[in-house]
């Protein structure tokens, strides 16, 4: 799962990091 | 751990609501309404589109890659819509994470359950709250800045054309519930905190999250609409609406991915991947 979501998982593990648009 | 009361969990809930999320249904109101001093610029052709494009490009793309604003001038109307949309959802799907770690419980769950609630039940909360910026004529924009009328949406070349309309139909009758940013707080809660969701590992936990913000979800709307005892029922059944919407979105997504040439932001790649 985490490989698959790692936009997901970086956004629930980091509040102050942006989505790298 | 310790069970928050009803009133406490649900002042909590508005309030993270409003810290994470830019619009609200009160402040869409207002645009919506005209009881702003700058009205949101109406797009409601090719022309109008264009000028808006000049006009709000910054407030709608202000995190896009400069290489993505150059070809994007290049494109068709329905490509650049599309390629709007999405820039909107990714800010959404953002904001959305934030307002979930703050829902009690939801933080302490297992990395990949979270992940998981998430994948399922973004897209629904996400045209709950587009309801907020909807009326039967079109769709708020841009932070209000924009209004994108529904005749211009249902006018595009298919598929983009059959984008928008379910989203506008279940707006119309999901805003004739009349539900404030209090009760949308604890009913987007609801919808993410879901243990039918596949593949989680704790469902028994997601459960008592899931039963604690239902219940405070049925007291506040009791004590927040006294004249309509009815409106919880209803909104459950809103519930089954919205994972129908997301269904049938999902469908049409893939089907622009695949046949045209649109390319889908990585964080949606990696939603709608597997998903039904």
């Amino acid at each position: 799962l985490k490989e698959k979501h790692k936009i997901l998982h970086r956004l629930l593990q980091n509040s102050s990091s942006p989505v790298d648009l | 751990s310790q069970q928050p009361d009803t009133k406490s969990l649900a002042k909590q809930m508005h309030e993270a609501y409003l810290k994470h999320f830019h619009m609200n249904k009160a402040k869409a109101r207002v645009f919506l309404t005209g009881k702003t001093s700058t009205p949101p610029f109406v797009i409601h052709d090719m022309d109008t589109l264009q000028h808006a494009e000049q006009k709000l490009i910054t407030q709608l793309l202000g995190n896009m890659a400069s290489g993505d604003v150059s070809t994007l001038r290049e494109r068709e109307v329905e490509a650049r819509l599309f390629l709007f949309c999405q820039y909107a959802s990714v800010a959404t799907v953002t904001e959305l994470t934030e307002f979930a770690k703050a829902v009690p419980g939801f933080a302490a769950l297992d990395l990949n359950d979270q992940v998981t609630l998430l994948k399922y039940g973004v897209y629904e909360a996400l045209f709950a709250l587009l309801a907020s910026c909807m009326n039967k004529d079109g769709l708020l924009v841009a932070h209000g800045g924009g209004f994108i009328t529904r005749e211009f949406l249902k006018s595009l070349r298919k598929p983009f054309s059959d984008m928008m309309e379910p989203k506008f139909q279940f707006a119309m009758r999901f805003n004739a519930l009349e539900l404030d940013d209090s009760d949308l707080a604890l009913f987007v809660a609801a919808i993410i905190c879901c243990g039918d969701r596949p593949g989680l590992s704790d469902v028994s936990q997601i459960e008592r999250i899931q039963e604690s913000i239902i219940h405070v979800l049925r007291l506040h709307l009791l004590s927040n609409h006294p004249d309509n005892t009815l409106l919880f029922p209803k909104l459950l059944q809103k519930l089954a609406d919205l994972r129908q919407l997301v269904t049938e979105h999902a469908e049409l997504v893939q089907d622009i991915n695949k046949t045209e040439d649109a390319s889908l932001h990585p964080l949606l790649q990696e939603i709608y991947r597997d998903m039904y």
